[in-house]
């Protein structure tokens, strides 16, 4: 049976920043082959293929909320694999070997974490499960 | 190979859809 691949429309234009990614111009149509956890996803753009970030990208029908996992206050425990800083107010600064608690897994791989007091954004490509419940 | 994924976070979404998501 043929294989149907979601399409999604880009929302603003994205300049690739290594060679496998895709450019994409707002208003294109993309069919999305894979979706990784860490919100890169492979796309096919015809005659492009390559990886392109979720977050420049939206479903043709229905709400991606429907795709993604309700919040977890309860919170998982992963740890950090590698040191961030943050760039943006709403994203966490953490050093590498930090357990911290998951309690949102965005599409667009920056999940929402705790660690303590502080709640923020951090990249779900620097995180490893431990596969504790806290 | 053309699948590896690239070893950077992805951008974060456009200010805009930040915006309506908050």
């Amino acid at each position: 049976a043929p294989i149907i691949l979601d399409s999604y429309r880009v929302i603003a234009d994205y300049r690739k920043t290594s060679k496998y990614e895709i450019d994409l111009c707002t208003g294109d149509l993309v069919e999305i082959v894979e979706k990784k956890p860490n919100g890169w996803w492979f796309c096919q753009c015809e005659p492009k293929r390559g990886w392109a970030p979720a977050s420049y990208l939206e479903p043709l029908d229905g709400p991606e909320e429907s795709e993604e996992a309700d919040p977890d206050y309860a919170g998982e425990l992963y740890i950090t694999t590698k040191a961030y800083s943050a760039a943006l107010d709403d994203e966490l600064t953490l050093e590498e070997g930090e357990t911290i608690e998951v309690i949102h897994k965005l599409l667009d791989g920056w999940w929402v974490v705790r660690k303590g007091e502080e709640t923020g954004h951090f990249p779900s490509m620097f995180l490893n499960r431990t596969g504790e419940k806290k | 190979s053309i699948n590896r994924p690239p070893q950077n976070p992805p951008p974060r979404p456009p200010a805009e859809m930040r915006r309506k998501r908050a």
